[in-house]
């Protein structure tokens, strides 16, 4: 309403300005945390590093091949948008390991989603990004598990197996749409990944995990479209 | 649409910034800095009204709720977004796992009669 006149539609008086900007700044946060589907605001406990989340953009935006990103950037940020004109918003999610046990052999990497996305969206895509430490010379198989809680939560089963021949250093991708997919089918929000490497080699990942080497799955879902009801 | 300048009475958009900063958002949201939460406000006489608007629903709710709340209002039309634009972000959620998204129709950029 006009400075000074009430409201034609709810008969409020108008606010002083101090009170509509605190109502505005209120009605932003409420606005997007409801459209991220947040009941509040997250605190950040376990930040990824400078070099983790660069490298983990870079080297999605380099494999993103067939989003259709336009041309100029939002005026608002130098973020590309995901797909725009869907009108379904999209999700890209970066998960970053946690590690887990470990043998001379063998390791375990954590990752975690959190229960709003679980719910509401649908996997498109999830690629597991790793780093291989030198090998050696020759070729080094690596097998790799995806491990999913059973159904009582206090075993893990084996939801694929996967065996890689390593030749060199260097960052490796597997994809995880199915194991991503049926995690959030479950409910469950912990995908726990295993790496075994044959004889002689070690860890098959580098020892401490340089911050722009660190392992993560990087996938892309879309919020599951409400059951709509035409009306004839 | 017209940008809100001056002392203009009419329909407008009115820019409105929310600096993540300000709110202590900063540390969570890691891009974009802040969100435009443009506004229209402004009248609408009766020669600009009929301008198509995005929201024509919505402007059938008010218009009532403006007759029950003013029976001799001689309003029939309401300043309203005519444009809007996803607001992109990216930032960290609960697992401080990272997430990109564009939340659709987030920012006003024009405002028109309807």
């Amino acid at each position: 309403a006009p400075q000074g006149a009430g409201c034609p539609a709810c008969g409020l008086a108008a606010l002083a300005p101090a009170t509509q900007r605190d109502v505005l700044v209120s009605l932003a946060k409420q606005s997007i945390l409801s459209k991220l589907r947040l009941p509040d605001r997250p605190n950040i406990t376990q930040p990824a590093s400078r070099g983790a989340l660069l490298t983990a953009l870079r080297r999605t935006r380099a494999q993103r091949t067939d989003a259709a990103v336009s041309p100029g950037a939002p005026r608002d940020g130098s973020i590309p948008r995901l797909r725009p004109g869907t009108g379904v918003q999209e999700y890209e999610i970066l998960s970053f390991a946690e590690s887990g046990s470990s043998t001379s052999r063998s390791v375990r990497l954590h990752f975690r989603f959190t229960r709003e996305l679980a719910g509401s969206t649908e996997i498109l895509q999830a690629t597991l990004h790793l780093f291989w430490a030198a090998p050696g010379p020759g070729t080094h198989p690596v097998t790799i598990r995806l491990l999913q809680p059973d159904p009582t939560g206090l075993n893990m089963t084996v939801a694929s197996e996967t065996r890689l021949e390593v030749q060199r250093a260097g960052w490796a991708t597997l994809d995880m749409g199915q194991a991503v997919q049926s995690l959030f089918g479950q409910g469950s929000q912990r995908l726990t990944v295993e790496l075994e490497a044959a004889g002689g080699w070690g860890s098959p990942l580098l020892a401490g995990h340089s911050d722009s080497h660190w392992p993560f799955v990087a996938a892309r879902a879309r919020a599951r479209m409400p059951h709509r009801v035409q009306r004839r | 649409g017209i940008d809100c300048s001056g002392n203009s009475r009419m329909c407008c958009r009115k820019e409105f910034f929310v600096d993540f900063k300000e709110i202590g958002w900063e540390d969570w949201i890691i891009q974009p800095e802040g969100y435009h939460m443009n506004y229209c406000t402004g009248l609408c006489p009766l020669h600009v009204a009929g301008i198509p608007g995005l929201a024509a629903s919505f402007h059938t709710a008010v218009l009532n709720l403006i007759k029950a709340n003013n029976a001799d209002a001689a309003v029939d039309s309401c300043c309203v977004p005519t444009q809007r634009r996803p607001l992109s972000l990216l930032y960290y959620d609960r697992d401080s796992n990272i997430v990109k998204t564009d939340i659709p129709d987030m920012i006003v950029d024009a405002c028109g009669c309807t």
